[in-house]
């Protein structure tokens, strides 16, 4: 690269103190600060309350949840309660369409 | 509904034994 005479000792003598910014490198996760209550995430928290609020012996079906959850698709609600369920929140009663929570959170 | 009172006591059992980890 070319040899560029640095201009030392300019007139204006630059008062500016050159501050330090240390950028705090911590790798803290401030960003997604997931709501996780009892370690579910938001829409699995959604799902649980849904089948929760149903005191159904036969519990509620994934017609009703869908139809509540009409932001989430059935594959995202099967997913959830088959998580729910292995993690034994919920368990499937007449079929496998059909949830109940296992009430003690 | 005993099938039902079944399967909750083993979803209660997986609750008991995720927690229990």
């Amino acid at each position: 690269s070319k040899p560029q005479s640095m201009m030392g000792g300019g007139a204006g003598t630059n008062m500016m103190p050159a501050v330090h910014t240390s950028m705090s490198s911590t790798g803290s996760y401030s960003g997604a600060n997931m709501m996780l209550v009892n370690g579910l995430s938001a829409n699995q928290n959604q799902v649980l309350g849904l089948i929760k609020s149903c005191h159904e012996p036969q519990g509620i079906s994934m017609q009703d949840l869908k139809q509540k959850l009409s932001s989430m698709s059935v594959t995202v609600i099967r997913q959830i309660v088959d998580f729910l369920s292995n993690e034994g929140h919920i368990f499937s009663t007449i079929d496998e369409d059909h949830f109940r929570s296992t009430d003690n959170e | 509904l005993q099938r039902i009172s079944r399967k909750k006591a083993a979803a209660l059992e997986r609750l008991a034994g995720k927690q229990a980890l």
